[in-house]
């Protein structure tokens, strides 16, 4: 995932 | 990583192993909804589907597993563990929570940002855990009873959410892009029906009655 990216949350 | 999220996600994993502890020790789920379980089993089986294309950090799959492995043990446990089972308020526990499942998958395929098969997915788990706790607040509310395990594992639950909206305003001011509608409303949302909830928790807790 790139920087500004939600998806590296849970 | 900032604090808040890490916080956040340390508090959510507290929440899950309060409960655990419960239903594990005392063999008792009296008080908790299984349609919540249920609902949150859905949430991370969908969410996490991405857990084998896209890795993030040990960290991550690490947490995907334990909310995977945690949320279906307490299905598991509420569903066919014997001596659990005797203890599930089943009468009292019948919120239709298959409708909130359909509600959120036809929402989730008319409002996302991608149309891909993953990506309905990702977003029809971020409404269904908006909404995932209402089961379980209907049965405090007619069992009119919350023991300080159940308590404290809304109570915590509860403090995950808000702890997440504060890394969601922290990362909005220090990284780029950081734009994403569909998680703050969903994640809002989400905590307002804790709020609400611990608003008429707390009013009863100083009045000393039960919850009304």
């Amino acid at each position: 995932p790139k920087d500004g990216d939600v998806k590296d949350e849970l | 990583m900032n604090i808040f999220r890490l916080a956040g996600d340390m508090t959510h994993m507290f929440s899950v192993l309060v409960l655990l502890l419960k239903i594990h020790t005392i063999k008792s789920c009296a008080g908790v909804s299984v349609k919540t379980q249920e609902l949150y089993a859905i949430v991370f089986a969908t969410r996490y589907l991405d857990i084998f294309t896209s890795f993030v950090s040990i960290y991550n799959t690490f947490m995907k597993l334990v909310f995977l492995g945690s949320s279906f043990s307490i299905v598991w446990y509420m569903r066919y563990h014997k001596a659990v089972h005797r203890t599930y308020d089943r009468e009292q526990d019948t919120f239709r929570h298959w409708f909130l499942v359909l509600s959120c998958l036809l929402l989730a395929l008319l409002i996302h940002e991608k149309f891909t098969f993953l990506e309905v997915l990702w977003t029809f788990s971020l409404y269904l855990e908006a909404v995932a706790i209402l089961p379980q607040l209907v049965l405090l509310q007619r069992t009119r009873n919350i023991d300080n395990l159940t308590g404290q594992y809304i109570f915590l639950l509860g403090g995950y959410r808000g702890l997440y909206i504060l890394n969601w305003i922290y990362r909005y001011f220090t990284e780029p892009h950081f734009v994403h509608w569909i998680t703050w409303i969903t994640g809002l949302v989400q905590t307002l029906l804790y709020a609400d909830f611990f608003y008429y928790y707390f009013l009863s807790w100083k009045n000393n009655k039960k919850l009304n």
